[in-house]
C-alpha cells in the first residue's frame, strides 16, 4: 500500500548497482586468476617447448643417418634377385588378401577399385624394397612430416591465443593505480552512506586500524 | 586489486569491457580443439589411420601386413652377406639406423602429446575465462553511456492476484533494468520488506541471473 517515492526508487538502484559492481569486480579477481593460470600454463609449456626442440633434433638427425643409409643401400646393386623374386611371387597373393580383407573390415569408406589399385601397386613394386624396409622408412618419413605440421599448427594456435590475451590483459583495469580521491557516482544515499564515502575522507588513523 | 568502476572516472565501463568477449572468443576460436583432436588422434587408432591413409593413396601401406605372410616374412630373412658383404653390412647399418629413428620419433611423439595436453589445458581456461567474464562483456555492450546506473529500479508494487504459481499474492514484484538491457521483472517474498537491504541485493541477484541467462553464449 506504501507509495515509494522518485528518490527511495533511485536509493534502491544505488543499493541495486552496488551488487552488480561487486560481482563485477568478483569477475575481474575471477579473470586475474585465470590469468595467473594461463601464465603457469604457458611456462611450463616454454618448458616442454624447449624440451621438444631437443628431442626433434635427435629425431631429425636419426631419421637422416637412415636416409642416407637407405640412398647407399639403393644405389648399390640388387643381389639374391632370383631367391627374392620367387618369394615375392608367392608373398604377393597372400599380402593382397590380407590386404582387402583389412581395408574392407577397418577402413571402410574410401575407393572401391582398391583391389586392383593394389595388385598394380604389388606389380611394380621390388622384393628388394621390402628386404631393406623401405615401407618403415617410408612411413617413419611421413610421421615426421605430419609432426613438423603438427607442431607447427599447435604453434601458430597458441601465438593467436597470446596475441588474443595480451590484448586482453593489456587493459587498463588489470593494471590501472588505486582510485584518485572522487566520487561521480550519482545517486545519494539514505542508508548507508559509509558505502558511499571515498577513502580519501576516513582519517588516516582509523584505516590503519 | 580490483576497486569498484564506478569510481572510476576514467575507466569508462562500455570502452572497456566490450572488445573483452571478442578477444575471449578469437582465443577461443585459435584453440578449437575438434580439429586438432582429428589431425591427431592417438594409439593403434593412428597407426590404423595411418594405414588407411596410406592404402587410399598409394597402397603402401598395405606392405605394413608382410608379417602376416609367411612367405613375405622369409624376404626379410633372406641372407645375401655371402654374394655381397658390404650390402649386408648396409643392410645391418640401416635396421639400426631405422630401429633408432623410430625411438626418436615415438619419444617425439609421446612429448607431441604432453604439449597437446597444454592446448587442452589453456582451452579449458579460456572456456573458464568465457563463462566468468562474457556476461560483463554483454552488460557493457547493453550501456550506450557510462554515466549511468548499472541497475535502475522503475517500479516497486505489491502483487494482489494470484495468477500463476511462481509468486504468491502480497509478493512484492519489482521492474528492472540492467543498462540498457530490456526491463525484467522480478519476484521477492513479501516477508523481506523493500526497505531491508537484503531486498535489493535478491532483487539485483535474480536480475543479473536472468541476463546472463538470457545471454548464454
Amino acid at each position: 500500500e506504501e507509495t515509494i517515492s522518485a528518490n527511495e526508487l533511485q536509493e534502491m538502484s544505488t543499493q541495486g548497482s552496488k551488487y552488480i559492481d561487486e560481482e563485477i569486480q568478483n569477475a575481474l579477481k575471477g579473470m586475474k586468476e585465470i590469468k595467473n593460470l594461463m601464465g603457469q600454463t604457458d611456462e611450463e609449456r616454454q618448458t616442454l617447448l624447449s624440451t621438444l626442440e631437443k628431442a626433434k633434433k635427435q629425431k631429425e638427425d636419426a631419421v637422416k643417418v637412415t636416409r642416407d643409409t637407405e640412398m647407399k643401400l639403393k644405389a648399390s646393386p640388387e643381389v639374391c634377385n632370383d631367391t627374392m623374386t620367387a618369394l615375392w611371387e608367392e608373398c604377393k597373393p597372400c599380402l593382397k588378401q590380407t590386404c582387402v580383407k583389412f581395408y574392407t573390415r577397418i577402413c571402410r569408406s574410401g575407393s572401391p577399385a582398391v583391389g586392383h589399385q593394389l595388385e598394380e601397386f604389388l606389380n611394380q613394386t621390388s622384393p628388394f624394397y621390402i628386404w631393406i624396409d623401405g615401407d618403415r622408412v617410408d612411413t617413419l618419413l611421413e610421421n615426421n612430416q605430419e609432426q613438423t605440421h603438427m607442431l607447427d599448427d599447435m604453434e601458430d594456435r597458441f601465438s593467436q591465443v597470446s596475441r588474443a590475451m595480451d590484448k586482453l590483459f593489456q587493459s587498463r583495469l588489470f593494471s590501472f593505480e588505486p582510485p584518485k580521491p572522487f566520487f561521480p557516482f550519482p545517486f545519494s544515499s539514505f542508508r548507508d552512506n559509509s558505502f558511499h564515502k571515498p577513502r580519501f575522507l576516513y582519517p588516516k588513523s582509523r584505516v590503519v586500524r | 586489486d580490483t576497486v569498484p568502476f564506478f569510481i572510476h572516472e576514467h575507466l569508462n565501463f562500455p570502452d572497456l569491457f566490450r572488445p573483452f568477449s571478442d578477444l575471449i572468443r578469437q582465443a577461443q576460436q585459435a584453440m578449437d580443439i575438434s580439429r586438432l583432436m582429428g589431425d591427431f588422434a592417438t594409439g593403434n587408432n593412428n597407426d590404423t589411420r595411418l594405414v588407411c591413409r596410406e592404402m587410399r593413396r598409394n597402397s603402401t601401406g598395405c606392405l605394413k601386413m608382410k608379417n602376416q605372410c609367411e612367405k613375405c616374412q622369409e624376404i626379410l630373412s633372406v641372407d645375401c652377406s655371402a654374394s655381397n658383404p658390404a650390402q649386408a653390412q648396409l643392410r645391418q647399418e640401416l635396421k639400426t639406423a631405422l630401429q633408432m629413428a623410430e625411438k626418436f620419433t615415438k619419444q617425439y611423439d609421446e612429448l607431441l602429446k604432453s604439449y597437446q595436453q597444454k592446448m587442452f589445458n589453456t582451452s579449458s581456461l579460456l572456456s573458464q575465462l568465457n563463462q566468468q567474464f562474457s556476461w560483463v562483456s554483454q552488460l557493457a555492450n547493453h550501456t550506450q553511456n557510462d554515466k549511468q546506473a548499472y541497475l535502475q529500479v522503475f517500479s516497486v508494487t505489491s502483487k494482489t492476484t494470484d495468477l500463476d504459481n511462481s509468486s504468491k499474492l502480497g509478493d512484492t514484484e519489482v521492474v528492472v533494468k540492467l543498462f540498457d538491457s530490456d526491463p525484467m521483472t522480478m519476484m521477492v517474498p513479501k516477508e523481506v520488506s523493500w526497505r531491508r537491504p537484503k531486498f535489493m541485493e535478491i532483487v539485483a541477484k535474480k536480475a543479473l541471473d536472468e541476463f546472463r541467462k538470457n545471454n548464454q553464449e
